[in-house]
């Protein structure tokens, strides 16, 4: 998918993936970052398209009120 | 609870789908949560319709967003039951909802549960080992960059836009990580599932989370 200017979205992500990379260079199995099929949108338009759940309120869990799950037959 | 667990392992997931540029990600978690709770029951293993519920969850907007709740809500109180994905498939639009007889053979729920784990991701992955795959809502804006790894940093709990489904805990490393399936394909993140640091509620992970019962 591209959005309305990818070769723009595509610099910015590069700019992006160096700096999400650089925070935590060594930290053990942390997450890597880069080029992959949406590099080509900006945020708000990867948003637009991809990210269109929209959030509802739960009730704490509380472990105490129930039979602790791990008793559950 | 055993230190590492996956559903998948256990042949009771379908595989990683893609919802391309439909904004289904709410219907596709639950769809995926249905056919795991149905296998774990004994159930053969195979794909529902994403698109039955895109097209007549009424509290839902179809490929222009919707949440997991209200689809649960829906499935539940209307006693909807859920087609093969063969017999409604899906094709990235919004369409017009269709109807089946009675007698016509499908897959219903007898309930669900939403809390919120926060603190709590060990009560967590005990839903998930006790009641199977989990739906959570998560934010999601920093996995457009993602490749691989365990998420553990620039994933804020912020207001959460993205349904999926975590299907298992891997806690053997030095950083014990959730196992969660997306809906964009495999050819995104690790064949199309990403690990998210367990504990501290990364992504927001924790706080919206469900099960269906069948």
């Amino acid at each position: 998918p591209s959005g309305r200017n990818p070769p723009a979205a595509f610099r910015e992500s590069l700019n992006r993936h160096r700096y999400l990379n650089s925070v935590f260079p060594g930290e053990n199995s942390t997450a890597v970052y880069g080029i992959n099929q949406f590099s080509y949108l900006f945020p708000e338009e990867f948003k637009a398209i991809y990210l269109r759940s929209r959030p509802s309120s739960f009730p704490r869990f509380l472990a105490d009120a129930h039979t602790s799950i791990s008793n559950v037959s | 609870l055993p230190l590492r667990f996956d559903w998948t392992d256990k042949h009771v997931v379908t595989p990683v789908r893609n919802q391309q540029t439909c904004g289904g990600c709410w219907a596709f978690t639950v769809v995926g949560a249905v056919e795991s709770a149905c296998a774990i029951k004994g159930q053969p293993l195979e794909a529902l319709s994403v698109q039955q519920v895109i097209d007549c969850s009424y509290s839902n907007y179809g490929c222009n967003g919707g949440s997991p709740l209200n689809a649960l809500n829906w499935l539940n109180k209307m006693q909807v039951k859920l087609v093969r994905d063969s017999e409604y498939p899906f094709k990235a639009q919004n369409g017009l909802c269709r109807y089946f007889s009675d007698s016509h053979s499908g897959f219903s729920i007898k309930g669900y549960s939403a809390y919120d784990f926060r603190d709590q991701e060990d009560e967590m992955a005990k839903a998930l080992f006790t009641l199977g795959p989990l739906i959570v809502v998560v934010d999601a804006v920093s996995w457009q960059d993602y490749l691989g790894g365990i998420i553990q940093h620039h994933c804020s709990s912020g207001e959460a836009n993205h349904a999926v489904l975590v299907t298992g805990f891997d806690k053997t490393g030095s950083t014990p990580y959730w196992i969660v399936r997306n809906s964009w394909g495999t050819s995104w993140g690790i064949d199309g599932c990403v690990h998210v640091k367990m504990g501290g509620n990364i992504c927001g992970i924790a706080e919206s989370v469900s099960a269906v019962f069948v």
